[in-house]
């Protein structure tokens, strides 16, 4: 919620720049927006229907790479690097960091060996350096690092723009948690129930066992 | 409002919130402990 | 909607009204000592949220040691009205006679320089914990207590247990005035049952007619709602994150081991009475709360407590980790 909050005045802020422009100077925005280090959500730049209109011009790649800095990785940027513009060191950095979001979506726990090869980091030291530095001081993830078994353990990760489809998964794990927590309701209300007849049944029953006590006393006596 | 999908994908993401053997086998044990506690209960009360 | 705010208003000028010290009533009541002659004078104790809070987090971050402090407050009627309270640099009040011995150069600093600072209410009492062994007066307490209501009236002692508000999920907390010496007290109504642990259970059976227990009850100002929804705003997380079962292990094996020494001690007793063997008109009355019925009754709140503790974690596995995305 943090990391969204911070974000919120950035992507007006490049909303507004994308919606003034047009042709080159988009492209300007575009690597301004992809390098910005407080900056990690791309869907309203992509919506703004200047940038939309770009498709089929000559800068159409730099939607390429909105779109691969919304919803790719940096591995992905490696193996379609022939198609798209040379990055900028801070766009790679920030590259990286989306990339390591896109990884704790699929697990919690990343061991060191995966990090390395999908952030090309070449020993452990760098790696921490990058996910402490880069990473967690920017607030887009949170976590501890275990240097015992080598990974690294995501406690919280931030949103990344959501891909096509994933709407469709999201609503469905939403529904279950509904769903999951509406029966818990209703069994714990039907254990509330369940006590309470149980106590009544307890305590007229003691009553009857006095009752009976007292006339068998009478009778005796 | 991407913002907020944004958030709830993150939201989901964290669950379930823990997920291992070693959870499982504390929380069957603290479970089985407690009940075990009941069932002494239960025979004290006898 | 303006008299919706209005109404809310007034109740909070009613709930802040008692905040109000006024001097001239205080002097009168400390000139007319209407507690020299009943010794059961005050019955009730009105303690404010924010007195609450920082006595019991005291008593907590005391861990398994006793620690003390001072009340500061006023009477009205026959209710002692607790406002603020302040720890004292003292520890482990039950090793020793005379533990605020101590702290008498703290207390009239603190004292002093409260008045400067406009703080007009006087010392009405002390509180200390008894973590683990719940809310009642040592030997070493009721002679305290007794000898603060000789000299400094009106006073109040207050005892908390943290370790079984932790168990229990609400604060354990108990009020005292001790009774004159040689004064004996009419048949009191029964107060509610508690666990003793067995190597306390002679103090606390030798000294409990010397003391009397007050009704309790909180109070809190305007500001004091406000800020406390603040808190639980901040800490909601945390306080339903942690767990009475994991936070209080040692506490509940102390617990099981004190009832097994207890059932063993009611064994005993049970073996060695001849009571099988006498003719039914020979035999003693049981007392109506027998050994064994205080032992299942110990054990029935000890389960009780653990089945809470249970519930909370089961409901929490079942909310936050069976849903798969």
């Amino acid at each position: 919620m943090d990391i969204e909050q911070k974000q919120a005045e950035f992507i007006d802020y490049f909303v507004k720049q994308a919606e003034n422009q047009k042709g080159s100077s988009l492209v300007n925005v575009i690597v301004e927006a992809t390098s910005h280090p407080s900056l990690f959500a791309f869907s309203e730049i992509l919506s703004v229907p200047s940038i939309i209109q770009l498709q089929g011009t000559e800068f159409s790649v730099y939607i390429d790479v909105l779109r691969l800095f919304a919803h790719g990785t940096w591995s992905d940027y490696k193996s379609n690097a022939g198609s798209l513009p040379p990055l900028v060191p801070s766009q790679v950095r920030k590259l990286k960091q989306l990339s390591l979001l896109t990884l704790a979506e699929v697990d919690k726990v990343l061991p060191y060996d995966l990090l390395m090869v999908e952030l090309d980091v070449s020993n452990v030291r760098e790696l921490e350096d990058f996910l402490i530095n880069e990473c967690m001081y920017s607030g887009i993830v949170r976590g501890k690092l275990d240097q015992l078994r080598r990974c690294f353990e995501v406690q919280f990760a931030a949103g990344r723009d959501l891909r096509p489809g994933q709407l469709g998964s999201m609503i469905q794990t939403l529904s279950a948690w509904l769903s999951t927590s509406d029966n818990l309701l209703v069994s714990i209300q039907d254990k509330i129930k369940w006590a309470d007849t149980r106590s009544e049944l307890d305590k007229k029953h003691q009553k009857e066992i006095e009752d009976r006590v007292e006339e068998v006393k009478k009778t005796l006596n | 409002d991407n913002s907020l999908l944004r958030q709830v994908s993150s939201l989901l993401r964290r669950l379930p919130a823990i997920e291992s053997g070693k959870f499982q086998d504390d929380f069957l044990m603290e479970y089985n402990d407690t009940l075990l506690i009941t069932y002494l209960a239960m025979i004290t009360n006898c | 909607s303006s008299s919706s705010t209005a109404q809310a208003q007034a109740a909070a000028i009613d709930t802040d009204s008692i905040y109000y010290y006024d001097e001239s009533t205080q002097t009168k009541s400390q000139q007319d000592k209407p507690w020299v002659n009943d010794p059961h004078y005050f019955k009730r104790v009105k303690i404010s949220a924010l007195a609450l809070l920082k006595m019991v987090v005291h008593a907590r971050s005391g861990g398994t040691i006793e620690i003390m402090g001072l009340m500061q407050g006023k009477t009205e009627g026959d209710s002692i009205i607790v406002m603020d309270a302040f720890a004292l640099p003292v520890e482990g009040t039950e090793t020793r006679v005379n533990a605020q011995a101590d702290a008498y150069e703290y207390m009239v600093d603190y004292s002093q320089t409260n008045r400067q600072a406009g703080r007009l209410e006087n010392v009405v009492g002390w509180y200390h914990s008894h973590p683990g062994y719940g809310c009642w007066l040592s030997g070493i307490d009721v002679s305290t207590q007794m000898l603060n209501q000789q000299f400094q009236e009106p006073f109040l002692a207050v005892v908390i247990d943290p370790t079984r508000t932790v168990s229990a999920g609400k604060v354990e907390i108990g009020a005292f005035r001790t009774y004159p010496q040689g004064y004996k007290p009419p048949d009191e109504p029964v107060s509610e049952y508690q666990t003793i642990p067995l190597n306390k259970i002679e103090d606390f059976g030798v000294h409990c007619k010397q003391y009397y227990s007050l009704d309790v009850t909180y109070f809190k100002s305007s500001l004091d709602s406000h800020l406390l929804d603040l808190l639980w705003n901040k800490y909601w997380v945390n306080t339903l994150s942690s767990s009475p079962l994991l936070g209080n292990r040692d506490y509940v094996a102390g617990q099981i081991s004190d009832l097994a020494e207890k059932l063993e001690q009611a064994e005993t007793q049970l073996h060695s009475r001849m009571g099988s063997f006498l003719m039914p008109q020979h035999r003693k009355k049981e007392p109506e709360d027998s050994q064994l019925s205080k032992i299942t009754r110990d054990s029935s709140k000890i389960t009780v407590e653990q089945v809470h503790g249970l519930m909370s974690q089961v409901i929490k596995d079942i909310l936050f980790n069976s849903v798969h995305p």
